[in-house]
């Protein structure tokens, strides 16, 4: 596709519906188009250009603090909090960080906290069998900030490493929904004084826009410590994740490969702006 | 909104005199830029805005003393065109029973469809659901409780079952048994670039010769949209598309980028989690959505 010597028309014309195509986003994009221009001249070859472009992007994402870190442990148990919207895996990504932690040492605690859909409960006790780790839940239709003040209570007497909190999805414009995320939030932070917070957001890497209107509404609500970009196994290149990045300061943390239990790693921005690129 | 960007753009060029194609093409660019946000594919958005310019550089729009008006009524007639249009109901089969598929990716809405659907079509018919997800954990079961919840038939595979064309077969010999005559099957997720398992469908297809094949996709989906249905649409022939989490913020434009590409039209959304939740498409709405 950029063969070709010297830069024309048709070279900025291809990159944007790339980038476009890698749901960058149209503001995000022609803000990076113009950033290119500007370190580029005629005599730039088409190859030269793609190449500062990679530059760019990989320096932006690295920008962002938090990059491709895992989750952090320091002194006291360790709580992540999964946010996110209908469908987008985080009940999946609790299983599969369960196993990844439990396979580096940590004693993990799973807390079903997503009392109100049909079978996430069973779903997540499938998982914690699987993953050998143990799950706190409640009766169907309970409080969900019970089940989480049980799982904190659990995680003390139990000396446990790690607390994962699966909480039910909901779409952020429903305020109510929203205010109940902020609850539970609230109730991780007031009981869990000392101990190392993170929260993620988990994002379908097929989504448009609205992904990032997702990052703004639910940072608004929790104290997000990064994202997570699940279905990475698609064709879908999560273009959104620079916005994210650039606006909003989200860094993305792990990427979701697969259905299955080891299907997660840390995010890599190399890896990322490649498959953008193509 | 578009209409007050439009409005203020002609504004400004007609305090210069007389508007010119250059101005319209100008123009353009925010209703390009509004597409795009919209989630609606850049090949799309791309023939849409050239079939809008051929009609918005008309004498009609530059003489006009409202060109914004021109503009934007030029632009919901031609998104109209392309997303209205195909059969927006539910087909049946003449003779019972009518049998739908359920297809998508991964966490799109299927088995909340299908209960929805199954609950839509109680009045005057006796659905049973078929819970045909032998991988995702209690996939079955989450069927089995909805469909519960929404007092219509259920039918599940037998421990470890993962022969999708028996189960199929089973149920639909369930089905003859107890007369139930519309037959609505929850498939698995997948990917549409997972070769074994848009097989597993495409089988799945010969085996129950559905009146519809439904492809369920997230409102949200973002550029992929297009790449998405045409690869199941290869596999297995949809007659219908199903968006869901319609009750969201997304601006929707999988839906005009799906039917302007391959032409299958989008006949329901999903607009809440509960089995009442599902709503017949409104293309109209939806191209004012799509626009912000
Ligand atoms: N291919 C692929 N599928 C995934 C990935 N992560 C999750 N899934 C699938 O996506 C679907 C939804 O996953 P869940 O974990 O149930 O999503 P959720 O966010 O908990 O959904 P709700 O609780 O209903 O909001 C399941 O079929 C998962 O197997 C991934 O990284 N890749
Ligand atoms: N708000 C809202 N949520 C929905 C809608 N449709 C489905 N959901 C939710 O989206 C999530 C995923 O729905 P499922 O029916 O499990 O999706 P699926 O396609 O069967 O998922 P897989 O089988 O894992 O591929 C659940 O939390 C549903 O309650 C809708 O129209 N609106
Ligand atoms: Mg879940
Ligand atoms: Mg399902």
């Amino acid at each position: 596709l950029f063969a070709r010597g010297a830069r024309d028309d048709t070279f900025w014309e291809s990159l944007e519906e790339i980038l476009i195509s890698g749901d960058v986003g149209s503001r995000q994009t022609e803000e990076i188009i113009l950033s290119l221009r500007e370190r580029t001249s005629s005599d730039t070859s088409d190859s030269e250009a793609l190449g500062t472009l990679s530059s760019i992007l990989c320096e932006r994402l690295r920008a962002v603090e938090g990059t491709g870190m895992p989750v952090r442990f320091s002194t006291g148990p360790t709580v992540v909090m999964l946010n996110g919207v209908n469908g987008s895996g985080k009940t999946t990504t609790a299983a599969k960080l369960a196993w990844i932690l439990g396979n580096e040492g940590k004693k993990v605690l799973i807390a079903a906290a997503d009392t109100f859909r049909a079978g996430a409960v069973e779903q997540l006790n499938v998982w914690g069998s699987r993953a050998g780790v143990r799950v706190i839940f409640h009766t169907h239709g309970g409080d969900p900030g019970a089940v989480v003040f049980d799982a904190i209570r659990a995680v003390e007497a139990g000396n446990f490493d790690c607390l994962i909190v699966d909480t039910a999805g909901r779409l952020h414009n429903k305020t109510n929904l929203m205010e109940e995320l902020s609850k539970i939030s609230r109730i991780i932070d007031r009981n869990c004084q000392g101990w190392t917070l993170e929260s993620f957001l988990v994002v379908d890497a097929v989504s448009g826009q609205n992904g990032l209107k997702q990052a703004e509404v639910f940072g608004g609500t929790v104290p997000l410590t990064g994202l997570i970009i699940t279905k990475y196994d698609h064709a879908a290149k999560g273009g959104i994740i620079l916005s994210a990045g650039n606006e909003l300061g989200l860094p993305v943390r792990y990427v979701g490969i697969g259905e299955n239990m080891d299907d997660l790693k840390l995010f890599e921005p190399e890896e990322f702006v490649n498959a953008l690129l193509g | 909104s578009l209409r007050e960007r439009l409005e203020g753009v002609f504004k400004g060029l007609r305090n210069r005199g007389k508007l010119t194609e250059v101005d319209i093409s100008d123009a353009l660019r925010d209703v390009r830029r509004a597409l795009l946000e919209g989630d609606v594919n850049f090949r799309v958005v791309k023939d849409l805005v050239e079939k809008i310019r051929v009609r918005a550089v008309g004498k009609d729009v530059l003489d006009s003393i409202t060109p914004a008006q021109q503009v934007i009524a030029i632009v919901y007639e031609e998104m109209s065109a392309l997303m209205g249009g195909g059969r927006q109901t539910l087909s049946f089969s003449p003779r019972p029973p009518s049998k739908y598929i359920l297809v998508g990716l991964q966490g799109s809405g299927k088995t909340t469809t299908c209960v929805k659907l199954a609950k839509k079509l109680s009045d005057g018919h006796k659905p049973l659901v078929i819970a045909c997800d032998y991988r995702r954990p209690a996939a079955a079961e989450q069927l089995r409780i909805l469909s519960s919840q929404a007092g219509v038939g259920f039918f599940g595979p037998a421990e470890g079952e993962k022969d999708v064309q028996l189960i199929a077969r089973m149920a639909m010999d369930h089905a003859a048994q107890r007369l139930f005559d519309v037959l609505i099957f929850d498939t698995a997720g997948r990917l549409d670039i997972d070769e074994g398992l848009m097989e597993e469908l495409a089988n799945l297809g010969k085996t129950v010769e559905p009146v519809e094949t439904l492809l369920v996709v997230d409102s949200m989906t973002g550029q992929e949209a297009v790449n998405v249905a045409s690869a199941f649409n290869e596999r297995i022939p949809l007659t219908g598309i199903i968006l869901t989490k319609i009750d969201g913020d997304s601006r929707g434009g999988a839906a005009l980028s799906i039917k302007a590409a391959t032409g299958v039209p989008v006949k329901f959304a999903g607009v809440g989690e509960r089995v009442v939740d599902l709503e017949v498409f409104d293309a109209e709405r939806m191209s004012q959505r799509i626009l912000g």
